[in-house]
């Protein structure tokens, strides 16, 4: 279960401020399929780098199970953003050095897993993206959308409670896209996860349990997906 | 008019190969605006890098204007490049060091505009597609849309002929996404420019006076806007 309470974000540049978010009080509960909708620059991406940990609020606080993350030291942090929380990024934010294998192997890694272990996993979850014979290409060896995919892939790679997924379709082809939405859902079915992701893809809304739509840094409104 | 004769694309990795392009013929007409549509992987930015004379095709022609661009030295290409062909990347291609103004500016000022000159219709640009109050802002300090509407800004510089744009909306919610199909078709009416997309956004069908459907390499068919 994933609450904030009144999340605020100030970006400031020199003399001029950018209020990202204005109090977002919102609660997700585990299990749940979320799609964050608005337009660009409402502060979706924002909100995902609250909730994910990988930035702090300017005000507020965000609690996961309870906890409120501000609290946790540099070593939960690390075990929240390696273990708990699997990122899909917006510009995906491969290791352009590394090929796919390498790079979904490596949060295993970090996780304690071997390296033959890792390896063996990595190659089944790319499998799963579509990518099984490409799995020692590095990423500019690949299209837009294959980049993506391995982004989706190292996401997998802890078996993550959480799934933060920022445009986890915006680079791909409807049929791919479509399967990527079915390989989210499952993921909520079957074992559980609660995914969040922030999208402008309508086909997102017939997946998601509740749709939360932003406008220049708040909530507008959230729907349930019987509402749609 | 731009017209492509066998075009093939191996990429060779090691023993590898991939066979990104094989054997494209088509030709596009001065002022058309055509989306080129297909899978994840199929060969859309392969194409376009042919067409923009970004890459040299293994094999076959690229015509622009009836001149064969494998024939074109380093000056004349750079020309072709930097005036004649507006490029919008799937990756933005931003100079992260660079402003939103520094950025626009950039292709007028190699082009031979002054620096107030190129500075005035940036802003100008930016303005078009809705970063008015945004010019000294970095890429860093931008949304994932924001980025990409500066990269469309950036290609419409040097008043091309051609643009060629690689999912030109991935980034974009639906009302930007709109506005900028809107931006595009007012360049062809009102300029004559010739539209080159590749996309997966159906909302680029309706724009579209032809759709080129392109799967592993090849072409699979062509339709006109009236058959769609
Ligand atoms: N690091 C930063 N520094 C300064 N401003 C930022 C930074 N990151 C984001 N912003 C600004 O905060 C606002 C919200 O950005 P955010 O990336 O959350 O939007 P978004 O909803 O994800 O947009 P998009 O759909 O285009 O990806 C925007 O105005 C953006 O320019
Ligand atoms: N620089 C490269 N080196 C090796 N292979 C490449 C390179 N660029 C692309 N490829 C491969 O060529 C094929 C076509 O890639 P391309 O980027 O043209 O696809 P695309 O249609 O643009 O896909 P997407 O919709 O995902 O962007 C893919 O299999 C890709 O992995
Ligand atoms: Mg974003
Ligand atoms: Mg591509």
């Amino acid at each position: 279960i994933v609450h904030t309470q009144d999340v605020t974000k100030v970006y400031t540049m020199g003399s001029e401020e950018v209020h990202a978010l204005r109090g977002i009080t919102c609660t997700i509960y585990s299990g749940e399929y979320i799609s964050i909708m608005g337009p660009s620059g409402s502060g979706k991406s924002t909100f995902f780098n609250m909730v994910g940990g990988l930035d702090k609020p300017s005000a507020g606080e965000v609690y996961i199970d309870e906890v409120d993350i501000a609290q946790l030291g540099v070593y939960e942090l690390a075990w929240l953003r390696c273990r708990k929380i699997g990122y899909i990024f917006q510009t995906f934010n491969l290791i352009m050095v590394m090929n796919a294998i390498e790079n979904v192997s490596l949060p295993m890694i970090f996780a304690g897993l071997s390296a033959d272990e890792a390896r063996d996993k990595a190659a089944e979850l790319l499998g799963l993206v579509g990518l099984g014979d490409r799995l020692t290409h590095r990423p500019v060896e690949m299209s837009g959308g294959q980049q993506q995919r391995v982004a989706i892939a190292r996401a997998l790679a802890n078996d993550p409670a959480i799934i933060l997924a920022d445009e986890p379709t915006g680079n791909l082809d409807l049929r791919t896209g479509r399967e990527i939405i079915e390989l989210l859902t499952a993921m909520k079915e079957e074992r559980g996860v609660t995914i969040i992701t922030a999208t402008h893809d309508h086909k997102m809304l017939a997946a998601s349990d509740r749709v939360i739509w932003v406008t220049d840094g708040q909530i507008s409104r959230i729907q349930k997906r019987e509402e749609l």
